[in-house]
């Protein structure tokens, strides 16, 4: 199965 | 105080396309330097990130940094009052709770006013940091809209693959599999039409189709789009507006459990 992460977990906060 | 006039109203109807289907509500960052705005959809795998400069607009002024959030539903209703050709004036006093759009004809024979409300909106920014992707091609943004749109009708998700040969898109369903490939060239006279491949590694990465659907709606605003990736990282998908600004939708990749 494929999964996908929130945008988040890639980018985190500034 | 801010107020800002722009010449070609209808960029913000253009802008307006790409947005609303993705959010439907948003902060939009007014400073100095000009407006921008990041949105993540309601799943929270993709983010759109807007950058429109002071000096994309006629009189651009803007006292002091805020955040106004707006309903991009009902802003697109509003939008519907400004005819193609107007122009269109942004006016937000810091101490009212709406936004005043002036929409004018460029003969100056009619002129709209509509205020509408604006709204507290929680919001958490990203960092979005400054990648130096794979693979970089840029295309045609029609030809980019036309392939996701055909692939869409047979898959759900698209495998995205660049070699130093191209790109080819591919998506597989009940009715069969497919794949796209769009070699670089740089033969066509118009710059807007040529492809180009900028590769440091071959990548091969997979999305959902839908989002790329979504980001295509975005199609009016440029000639060319690029799209940039890396491997396990969010795609970028750019429309760049001349010198104005752009718009920016990173697409989280799916990967395999």
């Amino acid at each position: 199965a494929m999964k996908q992460r929130s945008i988040a977990s890639f980018f985190g906060s500034p | 105080m801010f107020e800002a006039k722009l010449i070609q109203g209808n960029l913000i109807k253009k802008i307006m396309e790409g947005l609303k289907d993705l959010v439907t509500e948003a902060n939009f960052d007014l400073s100095p330097g000009g407006v921008s705005l990041q949105a993540m959809d309601s799943s929270h795998v993709a983010l759109v990130a807007l950058m429109l400069r002071g000096d994309a607009f006629e009189n651009y002024r803007c006292d002091r940094p805020r955040s106004i959030g707006m309903n991009l539903v009902n802003l697109s209703k509003v939008l519907k009052c400004a005819g193609n050709d107007d122009t269109m004036t942004l006016k937000a006093d810091d101490t009212q709770n709406n936004i005043t759009l002036v929409f004018e004809s460029q003969a100056e024979d009619k002129y709209a006013e509509v205020q509408m409300e604006l709204m507290d909106i929680d919001s958490e920014h990203l960092g979005i940091p400054d990648n130096t992707y794979d693979a970089i091609v840029k295309m045609p943004s029609a030809q980019f809209s036309q392939i996701v749109k055909d692939l869409s009708s047979i898959g759900d998700t698209v495998t995205v693959s660049v070699t130093k040969d191209g790109i080819t898109f591919s998506t597989s369903g009940d009715v069969g599999t497919a794949h796209i490939t769009c070699k670089q060239n740089t033969s066509m006279e118009k710059e807007a039409d040529h492809t180009t491949v900028n590769l440091e590694h071959p990548v091969t990465l997979t999305f959902a189709l839908r989002y790329f659907v979504t980001f295509a709606k975005s199609t009016s605003l440029s000639h060319q789009m690029s799209i940039s990736l890396s491997k396990e990282l969010p795609v970028m998908v750019e429309y760049a507006m001349g010198d104005m600004g752009h718009i920016r939708f990173y697409l989280a990749p799916k990967i395999d459990d």
